[in-house]
């Protein structure tokens, strides 16, 4: 573990004061690779590493803490400012109804998570509805259908033969009847190359008061992950971000990249398939996991 | 990379960058450099490094190459073929592509949907077994998915198919009780057709990161993972974990899943796939 590395670092440092530059070199190599194999991308890490060495030049060697810890305090305190926001709730629209639209590449876990949250808006007194824009994938309007019934959480669903934009228009039409005041659509996963289906998402982003537009990543994801995230942050303006699948063992370093790249607050993590599987974002706790 | 480095150390950087941002991870690509680190530089610097892509290309398709067979169907006894792998990877839809293929050389292919968990998993492969005009085991959400098995086994053996395509549930590597129940289904499927031909695929995400790794350690342990199909190369991502989990663990990439629809599946090529790595 980086804790163990940084102890055969510092076992040579007998001196109290500042660490000299060559036991800095060695700690932030050790951090690099940490933060690489977490999956933290390479553009991110070295400009990461480059803040570090000034941060930990200035750091004078603590009377309490051991050199380890101090440093291990330093990349952790770090790691977590880049991750934490002021915003990371969810903003509900002053005139309803709020209308949230979850996007992502294939198999991120939106269906998953449009009923969780959606579960999440129930449980803090509103009307949820949830709208199924997924007119391609096989059975997708079924497992939207399905996922809704088993927390009985109602589904809007016009079939394949319309439109996405069409289908949220007629929901939100069918919604003000009901009285619902989250409207939460999900959308088929698509490539961030895609044009037609790019296109799709800005036709509903221009022509639907949308409150939050918020992008689903799963936690392994890798390096190309900033690259894709980027197009839609650029297509419609990302809101948030949803990390998934956090039950596993992945470090997450996604994470890290997105929020120092995209700025976006990352607002709520997946932990699993259930309906209640679903959390807001800690920070520090994400912090020590992508440190390892 | 190979025609703008000016010089030895800033080619390394920039082979680095390449390695890691292609998803190899750290150590393989610390060991790939190591064999950069060996030859004397000047005598390439004339050719512009291309020299170099000739070598990076080599060592890259050294690792990928493999003897294990491809996917082949025996005329003689029951071929099994199971998809394996953490959820979302692609699974169900790489199920209906191997059952596309296949239904061209040989009609006689029965799918077996093991993911009775999932909502609507049993609706999502019937969609793709009646597009591939495919026969499928009727089970309900909440069966016993090594029961299922067991009847996709027998009605093989009944309506003499001598191919079954069995799509399990997105699981985990590190749910315990998830990977015991495909252990218990390969154990039902070596008791009841201990002649047939098993290739078990485990399906990784291109977009993947370094916990491939662990997922493909894992699932291998558990199971014995025969083959990786490697999906959504359609992207921007370039896969190359695959080259950390063959480096580690040893185990060939069979399978190239490259889009959405029915015909997009490939036979995977070292070659191929290290060319559009390096492009
Ligand atoms: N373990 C775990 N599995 C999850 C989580 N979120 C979603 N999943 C699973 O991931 C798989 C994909 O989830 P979906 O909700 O279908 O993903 P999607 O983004 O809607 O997929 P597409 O619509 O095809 O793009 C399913 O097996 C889900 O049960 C999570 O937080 N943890
Ligand atoms: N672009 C692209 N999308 C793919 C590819 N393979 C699968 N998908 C998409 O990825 C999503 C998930 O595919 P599934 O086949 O449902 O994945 P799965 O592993 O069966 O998922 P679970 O059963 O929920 O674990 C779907 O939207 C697929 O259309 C591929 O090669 N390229
Ligand atoms: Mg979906
Ligand atoms: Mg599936």
């Amino acid at each position: 573990s980086l804790t163990d590395k940084f102890q055969t670092i510092f076992k040579k440092i007998k001196n109290k004061g500042k660490l000299n530059e060559n036991d800095i070199k060695n700690c932030l190599h050790e951090i690099r690779i940490a933060l690489l194999e977490a999956d933290v991308n390479y553009k991110v890490v070295k400009e990461f590493i480059d803040s570090l060495h000034d941060k930990i030049q200035q750091e004078k060697i603590s009377e309490s803490l051991s050199p380890t810890q101090q440093i291990i305090k330093i990349v952790n305190g770090e790691i977590t400012l880049t991750l934490g926001c002021k915003q990371n709730d969810l903003s509900i629209s002053p005139a309803p109804p709020t209308i949230i639209m979850l996007v992502g590449l294939q198999g991120t876990g939106k269906t998953t998570t449009a009923v969780k949250l959606a579960n999440y808006f129930r449980k803090k007194g509103h009307l949820p509805l949830l709208i199924a824009t997924d007119i391609y994938r096989p059975a997708a309007i079924e497992q939207l259908q399905v996922l809704g019934e088993k927390s009985n959480l109602p589904v809007f669903s016009m079939g394949k033969n319309e439109s996405a934009v069409n289908i949220v228009k007629a929901a939100i039409k069918y919604s003000s009847k009901k009285n619902n005041d989250v409207l939460i659509i999900d959308t088929a996963g698509r490539l961030h190359i895609d044009d037609k289906l790019m296109n799709e998402l800005q036709e509903i982003n221009e022509n639907i008061p949308l409150q939050e537009k918020l992008l689903i990543v799963d936690a392994m994801a890798g390096q190309d992950a900033v690259n894709s995230a980027k197009v839609f942050c650029d297509k419609i303006k990302v809101s948030g971000i949803i990390l998934t699948k956090l039950d596993g063992d992945t470090r997450g370093g996604v994470a890290l990249s997105l929020k120092k790249v995209l700025g976006v607050p990352i607002k709520f993590i997946g932990i699993g398939e259930k309906v209640d599987n679903f959390e807001p974002f800690h920070p520090e706790r994400m912090a020590s996991r992508i440190l390892g | 990379l190979f025609s703008n480095s000016k010089d030895k150390i800033d080619f390394l950087e920039k082979l680095e960058e390449l390695l890691i941002l292609s998803d190899l991870g750290t150590s393989a690509t610390a060991e790939i450099m190591n064999e950069f680190q060996q030859i004397n530089f000047r005598e390439y610097k004339e050719n512009n490094f291309i020299f170099f892509k000739e070598k990076l290309k080599v060592i890259l398709i050294d690792i990928l190459n493999s003897t294990a067979p491809d996917i082949k169907i025996n005329e003689n006894r029951l071929n099994i073929i199971m998809l394996v792998g953490v959820n979302g990877s692609g699974k169900t839809s790489i199920a209906g592509k191997i059952a596309y293929r296949l239904k061209n050389i040989n009609n006689d292919i029965i799918m077996v949907p093991a993911d009775t968990f999932r909502a609507a998993a049993i609706q999502q492969l019937k969609i793709l077994a009646c597009k591939v005009g495919a026969e499928m085991i009727n089970t309900k959400e909440g069966a016993d998915p090594a029961s299922v098995v067991y009847d996709g086994i027998s009605a093989a053996r009944a309506r003499k198919k001598n191919i079954v395509i069995i799509d399990t549930a997105g699981r985990l590597h590190t749910k315990t009780n998830l990977m015991n129940e495909l252990e218990k289904i390969k154990r039902v499927i070596q008791k009841e057709a201990n002649d047939c031909s098993l290739e078990i695929l485990q399906t990784i995400d291109a977009t993947m990161g370094q916990n491939a790794i662990a997922q493909a350690e894992f699932f291998n342990k558990s199971l014995g993972v025969t083959g990786i199909a490697l999906t959504k190369m359609d992207g921007t991502a370039k896969g190359g974990i695959v080259i950390a989990i063959k480096k580690e663990l040893d185990i060939p990439v069979k399978l190239i899943s490259c889009g959405e629809k029915l015909n997009n599946l490939y036979d995977f090529k070292a070659e191929k796939f290290v060319e559009a790595l390096l492009d």
